[in-house]
């Protein structure tokens, strides 16, 4: 996971922020290519996050951690919701 | 169940909040649902604490992470009385736990549910309708590029990492979307909030969503 490997180094390089933004910029235009003439599909573009790696991204802002979640059954909570 | 519904229009949902760059959306999500929970019920709506659920929520990590399941039942078992956000503000990392005396006022839980809803998003819908806005945890790695719209593709289910708040549905359109608000900030997505289609598990939407009850 590059998320793993990534740890902040302190602050980044210009060189680096710039090589970050190339990378968003050409993502961008890779995730609008497809289903261009879907209406209100997401449009995806600059903002605040286009100066990070994608890894950075992950390594600072994805950080919920999950454990499996019983299937819902509309049965049982029926039967629940009908006991007085 | 109405074609569209959104607790906003109810307002009982508080403003968009930003985490920053501390990892605690888990704490962020959960808070926001118990806020949520209490305004449903007839109590003003108010910011209540993150900063207590990420400093004492002692079994997670913090700013450095977190699970909303985890944080979920150390309110539940400790009956932790949440403060308002204006007693112990979000500072964006982690600290020592502040421990406030029983006279202190402040809101716990009575419970709370965790269900995988993937293949039933019209039950997960009409749990949202009846108990308000839930807790769900996503995949979100294509949501660092996301400006608006529906997300409907490059958004697997599978890897969930980062927790949201669902605050309700809309499906009178041609795609039915979840509205998800998040806790980026207001300029974030479409005023801090992003829409998910319906049906089909995007971003895992579906997979850990839970209701919190006071």
């Amino acid at each position: 996971d590059p998320a793993d490997t990534f740890t902040p180094t302190g602050p980044r390089s210009r060189e680096q922020q710039a090589a970050a933004f190339r990378e968003s910029l050409n993502r961008h235009r890779y995730l609008n290519s497809f289903f261009p003439s879907e209406n209100s599909t997401a449009i995806y573009g600059i903002n605040q996050f286009s100066y990070l790696f994608p890894a950075e991204f992950k390594a600072t802002y994805l950080r919920s951690k999950t454990s499996r979640f019983p299937k819902y059954s509309a049965a049982v909570q029926m039967s629940i919701s009908n006991v007085s | 169940l109405p074609l569209r519904f959104d607790w906003r229009d109810k307002q009982v949902v508080t403003q968009v909040r930003n985490q920053q760059t501390c990892g605690g959306c888990w704490a962020f999500s959960v808070v926001g649902v118990v806020e949520s929970a209490y305004a449903i019920k007839g109590k003003p709506l108010e910011d209540l604490s993150v900063q207590q659920v990420i400093d004492c929520s002692y079994n997670n990590y913090g700013c450095n992470g977190g699970s909303t399941l985890n944080a979920l039942n150390w309110l539940n078992k400790t009956q932790v009385k949440l403060v308002r956000d204006s007693e112990y503000p979000f500072k964006a990392q982690s600290g020592l736990c502040h421990y406030f005396s029983d006279t202190q006022s402040g809101f716990s839980i009575k419970g709370y549910s965790a269900h995988d809803f993937s293949d039933q998003e019209d039950e997960m819908a009409k749990a949202l309708f009846t108990f308000g806005p839930l807790v769900g945890i996503v995949d979100a790695v294509s949501w660092q590029d996301y400006l608006g719209g529906i997300i409907q593709h490059h958004c697997s289910s599978g890897e969930a990492n980062h927790a949201v708040i669902i605050t309700g549905f809309d499906k009178t359109g041609s795609t039915p979307y979840w509205i998800v608000r998040n806790s980026w900030g207001s300029s974030w997505g479409v005023d801090g909030y992003a829409y998910v289609k319906m049906g089909g598990n995007i971003c895992g939407i579906a997979d850990f969503v839970s209701a919190v009850f006071v």
